[in-house]
């Protein structure tokens, strides 16, 4: 099963309706400092249900939406949507594809879609529990955290192999 | 369970040694339960020696060293379990040239099972890429993707 | 001193506004004293706006422009009082190519009064010293030194 | 006053007794990774007195001595002088050049010297106390920790501005 597509709309430094089309190989997102580059990962940590504002380097989770700029008003919402190819039914659903969506309003009322249907998150956790997708630890390493690994504690690291158990 | 956990951590163990060899062009690698009689709950140890150096604690490795065998481990982890997709969010940003070109080159054997998106500033890491999405802020506080698909890597 | 520390910090926080505005090219940054009843134990906030963005915390700022505020403060407390040395041990990691030439630019201010000692993989950074070390490890484990000179910063 | 030369023998990666002149502007250090030179930063803070091992990237203060390589023992002493100006008796010494040294044995024996007379540490130190050498933590920057001055809480961070007044 691989990823096929991500929307990002009103999400972080995406105040504009962005898609972004997964390929198979290698991808590299650059950039200049500044320009959204890790905002990019955040969104798919979130879209795969991410709960931790701090995780996603904010100190609320409104703080996802997109904030405004010189010229720009806020938004009052964001929606990260993340298309995904469905061989053999590796999620249990019948669709050959499936998308999963999260909105979100500065109120914190969060709508939650499988394939445009709605959904509780608890539908999308469960649609991945056995996948490994948005659990696996060492899937997405975050910018400066590839020390974490080495500096944690012998104790904290376990959690690494538990997940690859 | 006890032997489902031994089972992946010898694995992964192993795996670990070999990727560091590779990296690193020789030296040796451990993994080390601390607690052998409680598997469950032990903790563990990483051991690192690069080639022609002591065995030291990993604290005294560079910072360019540490980044190496973390992406070892890392990588280590990744082939007893793939994941789809693999984000790497600028972990060449410690690495000097010529173990930038090890890492990319490890990477080559991963790609066929999982997608691999990798956040970069370094020019041979880009350079390996079969798409590159550039992101810009042209507008100040609006991030725009441009996209790039370099024609030569379609084998 | 109560006097003391107020003028100190009353001197970092507008060379701090004044570096990071240099850094960025525009925006703005502020030190808060969080209590300003009891300046000698009070805790100090840090305020950063990049240029044509809005006002968020710095948690929400990306890596480099992190390091580049951070460096504007490191040297706003520079400003007001210099060390007769400064190491920088690869403060030029998280910057992309533009940031770099604002930071050495930057740099050229402090020289006069101080000595930089700047290790570095950059070459953009390298090309800016006056003198370059090489540190090499021919022989594993066992570091030697190889003096380069550039001949063209005698000015 | 400013810094003129550092003399490393048995520290770390360096076995071999180095010199390392300090010029004036810019001095570049360069190599691939784990070559030495942030060793050469802590060797420079070794010698202007620093005490734990830890901020030395050790477990023991034993570490600092060349432990030896594929191809060599290792060392039983490390020695590192640091050779400055002293303008205008900067330093409250009769000297218009200074020499620190700082030499340590596996046993943990450390012998301390001010222009090769010995000394206690406790000179060294007061040699040193109003000039804001060695203390003044905005002078040298370590490998990974620029951000720590963001990171760190806000009262963490009070010591930067106190060590500025
Ligand atoms: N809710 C929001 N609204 C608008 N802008 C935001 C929001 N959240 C974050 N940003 C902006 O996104 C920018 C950070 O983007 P990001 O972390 O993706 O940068 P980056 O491309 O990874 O850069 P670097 O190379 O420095 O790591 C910050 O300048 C921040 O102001
Ligand atoms: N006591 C010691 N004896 C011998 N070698 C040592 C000792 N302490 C540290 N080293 C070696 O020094 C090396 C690290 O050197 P250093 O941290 O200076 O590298 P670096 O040049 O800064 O690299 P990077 O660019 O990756 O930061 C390690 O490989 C370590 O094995
Ligand atoms: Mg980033
Ligand atoms: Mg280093």
């Amino acid at each position: 099963m691989y990823f096929k597509r991500l929307e990002v709309f009103g999400f972080k430094s995406f105040p504009e309706k962005t898609d972004f089309i997964f390929e198979s190989g290698i991808t590299a997102i650059v950039g200049p400092n500044g320009c959204g580059k890790t905002n990019i990962a955040d969104a798919i940590r979130w879209a795969l249900g991410e709960q931790s504002a701090l995780a996603l380097r904010g100190s609320r989770m409104e703080d996802i939406i997109f904030n405004g700029s010189a010229d720009r008003k806020p938004l009052g919402m964001a929606e990260v949507s993340l298309t995904m190819s469905n061989p053999e039914n590796f999620l249990p659903l019948e669709y050959s594809e499936v998308t999963i969506t999260r909105r979100m309003f500065r109120s914190g009322e969060s709508h939650y879609f499988i394939n445009r249907t709605p959904c509780r998150l608890k539908d999308i956790s469960e649609l991945f529990m056995d996948t490994g997708i948005g659990t696996q630890a060492y899937s997405i390493i975050e910018q400066g955290k590839v020390d974490l690994v080495l500096s944690s504690k012998p104790d904290d690291r376990r959690y690494l192999f538990e997940e690859a158990a | 369970t006890r032997s489902q956990f031994m089972d992946t951590f010898t694995r992964v163990r192993g795996h670990f040694n070999e990727l560091f060899r590779t990296l690193f062009g020789g030296g040796r690698a451990e993994l080390v339960l601390i607690d052998e009689a409680d598997v469950l709950e032990s903790g563990i140890d990483i051991v690192a020696q690069p080639p022609g150096k002591k065995l030291q604690t990993i604290s005294l490795l560079s910072g360019g060293e540490r980044a190496l065998t973390a992406i070892a481990l890392l990588f280590a982890l990744f082939k007893v379990k793939p994941s789809p997709f693999c984000l790497l969010d600028e972990i060449d940003a410690p690495l000097d040239e010529s173990n930038i070109d090890r890492f990319i080159r490890l990477l080559q054997e991963f790609i066929g099972n999982s997608q691999f998106i990798i956040v970069t500033h370094n020019k041979r890491t880009i350079a390996m890429a079969n798409v590159m999405y550039g992101v810009t802020m042209e507008e100040s506080g609006v991030s725009k993707l441009v996209t790039v698909r370099f024609a030569k890597k379609t084998s």
